[in-house]
Parts: structure tokens; C-alpha cells; sequence
């Protein structure tokens, strides 16, 4: 059973690969079950990002979000600083698609702050992009300049000249 | 207007989601 969890994971990522996202969920929700009843919470985490990933090329959007607020929870609970970042990173992308510019502020500024305690300086320039885009969408300018700022400040110290 | 704002708003999505692209979670 135990390789059955595996293997429904590996078939998931394969497909998802291929660009069968709808084959993708089911091989993943598989993977899920097992993993609950093996009490596998990390395996229970990668399944769910796995699962939001997929719903993000399907298109439905408010589903890849139910998914990464559970990726979210499991990452707190296993104390995983850096996945934590990356959930609330792809939540905060996945609220920006439905157009929930709050909701994505909120996501970004948490991966911000997690991206800051870990030095993360590629994370923290994204957070600031993403931002300055959602405080554009909301018509706050000020905000907006203010994370444009910061991003290019980044942007320069990283080399990252695009 | 606001599809230039709507423009703006994807940049970075769509960055974020050409990498998604290519990220699984490994067993």
C-alpha cells in the first residue's frame, strides 16, 4: 500500500508533466488517500501542492486555492519555513488570477516576511513584484512605487537584469 | 484602462506559472 502512495505520486508528476492535468488529479488524489491513512503528513502536503498545481492548468482556480491553503496548514504544522514561503507565494498568485487583490496582498506580504527571516533575496524580490502589481490593481500608487522600488533594488543586486 | 491594468497584473503571474509548469513535488 505504502508503494501504492509512491507510485500514485510518481504517475501524478508524470502526467502533470506531460500536460494531463485532469489525469494528473486523479493519480494525485490517490495519492492523498493513501497518504491519510498512512498518517504520512508530508506526503499529505506534497499531494495537496501537487493537486493545486494541477487546478491552476485546469483552470479552476478557487479549487488550486482550497489546496494550497491545506499545503499551507500542513506546512506550518510540519514547521517547514521554506515550503510555508512557497504556499503563500502560489496562494497569493492564485488569488491574484481570481482578481482578489486583498487576499493576494496578504499572501504576498506573509511570503515577504518569511523570504526576509530566510535571506531569501530571489523570494523577497518576487514578493515585492507581485506586490507592487496587486497595489497597482487596487489603485494604490503609492504602495505600488514603494514595492517597484525595492524590486529593482533587488533586481540589481541579483543581476537579475530582465 | 483596465486591461492595461489586467495586463500589468499578469506579468508576474505569468512568471510564477511558466515555472509552476515545470515543478512537481517528488516522492
Amino acid at each position: 500500500r505504502a508503494a501504492q502512495g509512491r507510485t500514485y505520486g510518481n504517475l501524478g508528476n508524470s502526467h502533470y508533466l506531460l500536460g494531463n492535468f485532469q489525469d494528473a488529479v486523479l493519480a494525485h488524489e490517490q495519492r492523498l488517500l493513501i497518504a491519510k491513512e498512512f498518517g504520512d503528513r508530508a506526503a499529505e502536503r506534497r499531494a495537496y501542492c501537487n493537486l493545486g498545481n494541477a487546478y491552476i492548468f485546469l483552470g479552476q482556480f478557487e479549487a488550486a486555492a482550497e489546496h494550497y491553503k491545506r499545503t499551507l496548514q500542513l506546512a506550518r504544522q510540519l514547521k517547514d519555513r521554506a515550503v510555508e514561503a512557497q504556499a503563500c507565494y502560489s496562494l497569493g498568485n492564485t488569488y491574484t488570477l481570481l482578481q482578489d487583490y486583498e487576499r493576494a496582498i496578504d499572501s504576498h506580504l506573509k511570503h515577504l516576511i518569511i523570504a526576509q527571516d530566510l535571506k531569501d533575496r530571489i523570494g523577497e524580490g518576487r514578493a515585492c513584484w507581485s506586490l507592487g502589481n496587486a497595489y497597482t490593481a487596487l489603485g494604490n500608487h503609492e504602495q505600488a512605487m514603494s514595492f517597484a522600488e525595492k524590486h529593482l533594488e533587488i533586481s540589481k543586486e541579483i543581476g537579475d537584469r530582465s | 484602462k483596465c486591461f492595461r491594468m489586467h495586463a500589468i497584473q499578469v506579468d508576474s503571474v505569468q512568471r510564477w506559472m511558466e515555472d509552476l509548469r515545470h515543478m512537481t513535488e517528488v516522492e
